[in-house]
């Protein structure tokens, strides 16, 4: 472990709470993409086969059983709940996010370290996590205000990414053989999505306007 | 063949 992986976990933790706070307090789920949501939940579910099988921490197995727990439960609270599911806008968050899954797929199954069944779906789950944010993106862009927790939420989750490759830079100076492209390409990938948004983010923190991508 | 070594990160 070092800081910057231990600070990626941090601020992938804290967008998975700001999200939960915004949608269990004020009980609203506006601009939120439940593509996206859905999408993060079969990240984790296929990344995180592995929790019942290798124990490798006490901090590791929590995350997992946090991240794997907060993606579904909030998939459910903008599905179900019968309060939040009113504030989802369905009309505007129609990225066809299937469309997403099968390339990622056919992707894993070509492109992985290992062909087995278990490192597919974790090759899977990077390729896909890499494009999950895409649907959020296109809302954001739809929605004309967007409220400070959603773009909190956003930020979080792109930093948290953009700190973890901090964290192969070090590891691969410290650690021999510690190359993973796959990984490396997919988070590089999974951040520069991500560049635009920064940058209107950064705009409107700077000049302390509201937070609004051009159309 | 060694088995690879468990994928430490989340």
């Amino acid at each position: 472990m070092n800081i910057f992986r231990f600070a990626g976990d941090m601020t992938h933790l804290a967008s998975v709470l700001v999200l939960l706070l915004k949608i269990h307090t004020i009980k609203s789920c506006a601009g939120i993409s439940l593509k996206t949501q859905e999408l993060y939940a079969l990240v984790f579910a296929t990344r995180y086969l592995d929790l019942f099988t290798d124990y490798i921490s006490l901090y590791n197995t929590l995350m997992k059983l946090i991240f794997l727990g907060s993606s579904f439960s909030i998939v459910w609270y903008i599905r179900y709940h019968k309060i939040v599911r009113r504030s989802y806008d369905k009309d505007q968050d129609t990225f066809r996010h299937y469309f997403l899954v099968l390339p990622c797929l056919l992707l894993a199954l070509l492109i992985n370290e290992k062909f087995t069944f278990r490192e597919v779906m974790w090759t899977f789950s990077l390729y896909l996590e890499a494009v999950a944010i895409l649907p959020q993106l296109v809302l954001l862009q739809r929605t004309r205000n967007i409220d400070n927790l959603t773009g909190q939420y956003v930020f979080l989750l792109g930093a948290y990414r953009a700190l973890y490759i901090l964290n192969w830079i070090y590891r691969y100076f410290t650690e021999p053989h510690y190359v993973h492209w796959i990984t490396w390409i997919s988070g590089l990938v999974q951040t520069l999505l991500y560049a635009d948004f920064f940058y209107y983010y950064f705009q409107s923190w700077k000049n302390n306007v509201k937070l609004e991508l051009p159309a | 063949n060694p088995k690879p070594p468990p994928k430490d990160e989340l």
